[in-house]
């Protein structure tokens, strides 16, 4: 999705 | 029913809502919107909260073409994937998922504390629901597993009923009323009046249809199948009438005196002295 275009540095692997 | 065959209904529709880089959360307490540079959102778009079985998704689409930019599913609220600041009831934290589990926190904020208000409540609207669902299946799987009374015949099992001398009557109901009778023959014999057995050939007429009734053996002795009996009996037309009642110390005598005196009335008095 677009939001990777601007936040994509902010993404981390979800904790269970 | 399966997740992919659930309608999505939409919650609520936001045309104007900002998104904000935030910095990490500190550990020791909430997000404050003050930390966000609120005068230079990173996004501007549509919000709209949909659901789908019991999950809410924050989706943030471009205002004109509706493209998804983001969105975040929600399994509950208050939780994880969607806080409140601190600071404000105007700005939230979301937690957007990019579909291959991996998630980031964002910053969201509505010019309109209306908004932001209606956000809220049609979430809190969503999870309520889901929890009263759950309570509901939970109440029905309860009622499901307790052991179920069976109170069907088994195969080939069969019961035998009594109901008193009731087959003795079958039929009796098209038998022709005797005339005469009129609308007197329904009224229930007074309780506790003198007895007289009724003579032979009064009771062979009747024969042929009931077992004639009991004899009360005393004041107390009467009950309520002698009532209902006197529906079907005959007034004995045919047959010689029996003595009248001795009405010298009799309680009810005056009725049989008044009645014969009224001419097609005459076998009347025959019909009471059965009980």
């Amino acid at each position: 999705p677009p939001a990777l275009d601007i936040f994509g540095d902010l993404f981390e692997s979800t904790p269970e | 029913m399966a997740a992919e065959l659930e309608y999505e209904s939409v919650l609520c529709v936001k045309p104007d809502v900002s998104v904000y880089r935030i910095p990490p959360r500190a550990s020791n307490r909430g997000y404050r919107a003050s930390d966000w540079k609120l005068d230079q959102p990173d996004w501007t778009g549509r919000l709209r909260i949909t659901s789908k079985g019991k999950i809410a998704y924050i989706k943030l689409e471009d205002k004109v073409s509706g493209e998804l930019f983001a969105q975040a599913p929600v399994e509950q609220y208050p939780g994880i994937a969607v806080e409140t600041v601190t600071d404000s009831s105007r700005y939230f934290v979301i937690r957007i998922q990019d579909g291959t589990g991996r998630s980031a926190f964002i910053g969201i904020g509505f010019t309109d504390r209306g908004d932001a208000f209606d956000f809220n409540v049609s979430l809190q609207d969503h999870f309520k629901w889901v929890k009263q669902e759950t309570e509901i299946s939970k109440e029905s799987q309860e009622m499901d597993n307790r052991p179920k009374l069976d109170l069907g015949f088994k195969e080939g099992q069969t019961i035998k009923l009594s109901i008193g001398n009731i087959t003795a009557k079958k039929g009796g109901a098209s038998k022709p009323r005797a005339s005469g009778t009129g609308g007197l023959s329904l009224l229930p014999p007074p309780p506790g009046g003198k007895v007289t057995i009724p003579p032979p050939s009064s009771s062979v007429a009747i024969s042929n249809h009931v077992t004639p009734p009991p004899i009360p053996k005393s004041n107390h002795g009467g009950n309520d199948s002698d009532i209902l009996l006197d529906l079907d009996s005959p007034a004995p037309v045919s047959t010689s009438a029996p003595a009248p009642v001795s009405t010298s110390n009799d309680l009810w005598g005056d009725f049989s005196t008044a009645s014969s005196s009224v001419p097609n009335q005459a076998p009347q008095p025959s019909n009471w002295v059965q009980f």
